[in-house]
């Protein structure tokens, strides 16, 4: 079989913030997830490797809403969730509202491999995580980025006023 | 939200995706990316990560959807995934999109939106990124 890859990173593109200088750093940290995960491909790997690869990269990226760069709660918060699945056992694995683990979908990972469950949250979630080797633990202003602070002011400013935020459905995926 | 699709040397399947959620949420309000069947699913025939408004994906289970819709009604890929995307999701007055990947390595990557952040490697290894629907 010819190894196949795909990714994304979200839906929620506003056209007009995008710039020609934020549209070439997107599409370079696309490519650095594609060569990632497809280069487990290439290398023999099993796909459950490559999509955690590939989305570890795209964590790592504060262009989109996962990981560093993801967007903040009402509270000034970052909570992140993750899944993954194994589409050869139907092994599966999530965890919601995690603040402090730096790549979520290594963890949702772990509860897929090292875990009798499929989800796990919050705290419990995070308990679970400082029991595995190679899970990192980071302090949550490691998320933060100045842009997403901006729309969670405006996203509250906005709803002050009773107006539709400023970013329309986007606000709804980040 | 982030995701990847992939399908090995072997042929094995798998998906994956990762969220920060929607700006401003409350209430430890979960959308649909750690939803197993909702933001992800994969199985021997297809695998699927979502984003997008993730009530309706919940509700819609979109990623099990587009597969069942593969498995047990023999629909190719790229109709299943644009029938939900395309129809399904906006009836019930949700957006966004996914990204697909089934067992012969046919990709697709249907969105009801301006745009959405993606890329992929196809069959001949070429490489792809791309943002805007045009």
């Amino acid at each position: 079989t010819r190894p196949v890859l795909a990714i994304h990173g979200g839906a929620g593109v506003i056209r007009s913030t995008l710039t020609p200088e934020i549209e070439a750093s997107v599409k370079a940290d696309l490519r650095r997830a594609l060569d990632a995960g497809y280069g487990v491909l290439e290398a023999g790997g099993s796909a459950v490797d490559a999509v955690a690869r590939a989305v570890v990269a795209l964590e790592d990226s504060p262009h989109f809403n996962a990981g560093k760069g993801a967007v903040f709660t009402h509270d000034g918060r970052n909570e992140l969730d993750a899944s993954i699945m194994d589409g050869s056992t139907r092994r599966a694995g999530a965890i919601a509202g995690v603040t402090r683990v730096r790549n979520p979908v290594l963890l949702a990972r772990a509860v897929m491999e090292r875990s009798p469950h499929v989800m796990l949250i919050g705290e419990g979630a995070e308990a679970f995580g400082r029991s595995i080797e190679g899970i990192d633990f980071v302090e949550p202003s490691y998320f933060h980025t100045d842009v997403r602070w901006r729309q969670l002011r405006e996203a509250i400013e906005k709803e002050s006023r009773h107006e539709p935020s400023a970013q329309g459905r986007a606000i709804h995926y980040g | 939200t982030v995701g990847a699709v992939a399908l090995d040397a072997r042929g094995r399947l798998a998906a994956a995706t990762s969220t920060g959620g929607m700006t401003n949420k409350r209430w430890g309000r979960v959308g649909d990316s750690p939803v197993i069947g909702a933001g992800t699913y994969a199985n021997a025939r297809c695998a699927v990560s979502a984003t997008g408004w993730g009530e309706f994906f919940i509700r819609a289970a979109v990623a099990h959807d587009i597969c069942a819709r593969v498995e047990y009604g023999r629909q190719a890929l790229a109709d299943a995934a644009r029938t939900v995307i395309m129809e399904t999701i906006p009836a019930l007055g949700g957006d966004g999109g996914v990204i697909a990947i089934d067992a012969q390595g046919q990709v697709t990557l249907p969105f009801n939106t301006d745009g959405m952040y993606r890329g992929w490697v196809d069959r001949d290894g070429g490489r792809h990124v791309a943002i805007l629907a045009d």
